[in-house]
């Protein structure tokens, strides 16, 4: 299978909808200069396919919807928190399309959004499931959110080397 | 348990050394022998899921094995083969990389682009990202992410390069 | 004790937020406001030994000020920042940093080997490990490490880069 | 001052005696290959500065002394240990040339010692001295080798500003 592409809404720093396609390529960087939004992208994906948020930089599933303007804890800590405006948004979701077999034309729709009470709702092809249905859908492509043996965030490569004896079993383990 | 362990621990621990190997060889050497030496050795044969795993990799012309001996790049290089090595057993479709390759020098860099392609032409899927031009000059495409400071935004375009190779 | 903690605090807390904005504006302009905002805040004001300190940085154009919201190059500007501002308090004669640019992007790179070179051109010494070159070109020597295989070990070579210069 | 360069003998990846000098350079540049040897220079710096070997890589500080011939922990683990061969030393140095006044012919050497037997000397000027009056002559000379402030290893820098509050009060009391 394969990712073709994902799609954003007021996901982190990416304000409104945000479409982005991987084509048929197998080998795709992303790049631009520190600070632009590349991490997010990688937030994005980790988010749709089910992560917890204590792996993702924000402590809280809050933190990941789009804040443009000024707010507690900004640089200049004004309270104006007016929401469901385009600058300051109540929900954000990220949709991923992957397809099992690799062509173009056998999609699945993967949808996680998130909303400020910070509850999370699943949509498998525009029908919401539970997190449990939405994972096994998942771990019947091999995508094995648990083990996360696909994903390396930034700064923890090296890690994945020196980790303890330990660590290292109960990744085998979550991958057997 | 200790079957689905076992099955998981043999197959990574017989590919670990074939895939360190093809990491750390001279690219333009097609030599038998050359790259370094990793392996995986359990702790307790009889009931492994109790105990550790170790991994050891002797970098090319290197004597020591112990990951506290090796360099950042060195570490780098074995912790990619160790992933990719996991990885192989219950292939994932895909992987996303971000700025793995921060402390490796420019012939490191080359070889895991390298490996990177040869999977990804062999149908596996990688979104990398890289600060580096000597990986993703080796990618089939790119997405730019910029910051539109008008709208206080993020944005991201995708150019396909393979409209544009040689 | 406390006259000791609040001289040095107030020595780095007046000197951050300069140090910061010179790290981060437009090599290339000269305005005065161009730049982000750092800043030091105490958590206890009567015995701040005891509690914490806050280090707030805001990048330029950007609005959050806690370091959980930075990226990984932002975070590594602000640590530098930091670390040279509390070093302006009892400077030491030299620094040695090794591959603090590895998550910086070009124009950041340039950003730091400027303020180094600057720095060092008013007697500060500065060693710095580095795989870019944007950083050690604008170096005023270098030193060249290789292994020597035949005989299983390291060896150093310094080149002085100024009799070289343009 | 300045340090105008260092001398290793049997240090870490450095079998025998290798200088190193920086000249008149205030802007020193260390670039080679991955495992080439760069950050067991800095090793050796912090190491003659008197830094404590819990926060250089090794784990004892037998583990800075060059090894040539294969070991125990090493790859073929025979137990080959013959010592006082220059293959397998069983001490090592590193001596620096610091000058408080930047001028060349104002030198201060520096050189700490290290056996298998894991005890460190020290001499200051030729003079065996105790740890206590190394670190004070150093401490003379703002360098602080407790608060490390002048010192950040290969992949430390971003810890600096994500460390806890507390911990940058730590550092401020050993600066101050
Ligand atoms: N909820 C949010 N709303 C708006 N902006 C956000 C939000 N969360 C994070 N950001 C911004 O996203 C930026 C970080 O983006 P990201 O980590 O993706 O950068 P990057 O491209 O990976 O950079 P680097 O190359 O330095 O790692 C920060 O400047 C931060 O202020
Ligand atoms: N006691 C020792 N005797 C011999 N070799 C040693 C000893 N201790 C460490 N080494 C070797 O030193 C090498 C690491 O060197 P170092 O960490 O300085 O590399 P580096 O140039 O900083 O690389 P990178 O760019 O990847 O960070 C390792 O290959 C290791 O085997
Ligand atoms: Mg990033
Ligand atoms: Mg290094």
């Amino acid at each position: 299978g394969r990712l073709l592409g994902i799609e954003l809404y007021n996901f982190k720093s990416y304000k409104g909808k945000v479409s982005i396609g991987f084509g048929e390529s197998n080998f795709t960087s992303v790049i631009g200069p520190n600070g632009s939004g590349k991490s997010n992208l990688m937030d994005a994906i980790s988010f749709v396919l089910g992560m917890k948020s204590i792996h993702l930089r924000s402590h809280t599933l809050a933190d990941l919807i789009y804040r443009g303007t000024l707010q507690d804890g900004d640089a200049d800590s004004g309270y104006s928190e007016t929401h469901d405006n385009e600058n300051n948004p109540s929900s954000a979701y990220v949709k991923a399309f992957y397809s099992p077999s690799g062509q173009e034309n056998d999609v699945a729709e993967l949808t996680r959004t998130i909303t400020l009470s910070q509850e999370s709702t699943y949509k498998l092809n525009g029908e919401t499931v539970s997190h449990k249905k939405y994972c096994d859908f998942l771990e019947s492509e091999n995508i094995l959110i648990k083990a996360r043996n696909f994903l390396v965030f930034q700064g923890d490569v090296e890690q994945v080397a020196s980790q303890k004896p330990r660590e290292l079993t109960t990744l085998f383990e979550q991958v057997s | 348990r200790k079957d689905a362990f076992e099955s998981a621990f043999d197959h990574v621990s017989n590919a670990i050394d074939d895939v360190y190997r093809e990491l750390t060889r001279d690219p333009h050497s097609t030599a038998e022998l050359a790259g370094g030496n990793a392996s995986l050795t359990l702790e307790d044969e009889d009931e492994p899921y109790l105990a550790g795993i170790r991994y050891h990799a002797t970098p090319p012309t290197k004597r020591f094995k112990d990951m506290e001996f090796l360099s950042g790049g060195e570490k780098t290089i074995a912790a990619l083969a160790l992933l990719f090595a996991i990885n192989s057993f219950q292939p994932s479709p895909f992987f996303v990389l971000d700025e793995v390759d921060a402390a490796l020098d420019i012939l490191n860099v080359e070889r895991i682009a390298t490996y990177i392609r040869q999977r990804a032409l062999s149908n596996l899927q990688f979104i990398v990202i890289s600060l580096k031009n000597t990986m993703f000059e080796k990618s089939q495409a790119l997405v730019g992410v910029f910051r539109q400071q008008r709208d206080n935004t993020s944005r991201a375009l995708t150019l396909n390069l393979e409209n544009y190779e040689d």
